[in-house]
């Protein structure tokens, strides 16, 4: 799902 | 960003003025669960480590430095400034009975097994069962002050306005994030029951209290 660290929300 | 989240976001920043100002105002924190804003402060803590390592924009940025600095206030003003007004007799819910199954689940069920994915894990998972203690305190005293249900609706309001964005940003942008909407539908079905009685008594002007 998600490859590296790189969540935008808050 | 839709108008959902953003108006999660103001909710969220709104619960947390609402409950920094009920403390200030009143020079108490009477009916406040410092365990819970305990486990708040940590849900900031683990989660925003991202802050030093990349950048999303100034919203986010600027948001992450408010919600920790307010909920480090938050903490002092609980444990430090107005210590002799927290009701410690009633805040007795266990946390460690939160923190055990947060920290297990978040080591099994993550995105990617590095420490800042793990912490965030972590984080999103303990901040969706962080207001218990909170709820907790409500049910053994049987009431809450209006002022903290306003703060209880708009909390509980954020999470449950985050679920419509991931719903727009699932079709339009074909981004979702099952962890967060598994906590986050979690979340807000912890409110469900305080939602009820805040419908169907504050706003008719009536003391939050419940059935004896």
């Amino acid at each position: 799902i998600l490859q590296s660290f790189k969540h935008d929300e808050l | 960003m839709n108008i959902f989240r953003l108006l999660g976001d103001v909710s969220h920043l709104l619960a947390i003025i609402i409950l920094l100002l009920k403390i200030w105002k009143t020079r108490s924190c009477a009916g406040i669960s410092g365990k819970s804003q305990l486990l708040f402060a940590l849900t900031y803590t683990t989660r925003y480590l991202d802050l030093v390592t990349n950048f999303v924009s100034v919203y986010n940025t600027f948001m992450k430095v408010v919600f920790l600095a307010a909920s480090y206030a938050t903490i002092w003003l609980i444990y430090m400034k107005f210590r002799a007004t927290y009701d410690q007799n009633h805040d007795t819910f266990r946390i460690e009975f939160l923190l055990l199954p947060v920290t297990i689940l978040s080591l099994v069920a993550n995105h990617e097994f590095t420490l800042i994915e793990i912490l965030w894990t972590w984080s999103i998972y303990l901040e969706a069962v962080a207001i218990l203690p909170q709820l907790f305190m409500v049910s053994k005293t049987g009431e809450a002050e209006s002022i903290t249900s306003h703060y209880l609706f708009a909390l509980g309001s954020y999470r449950g306005l985050y679920i419509l964005n991931w719903i727009y940003r699932y079709y339009m942008e074909s981004y979702y994030d099952l962890i967060a909407i598994f906590a986050g539908i979690l979340q807000t079905v912890l409110y469900c029951d305080f939602f009820y009685l805040y419908i169907t008594k504050v706003l008719r002007g009536q003391r939050l209290q419940l059935p004896a």
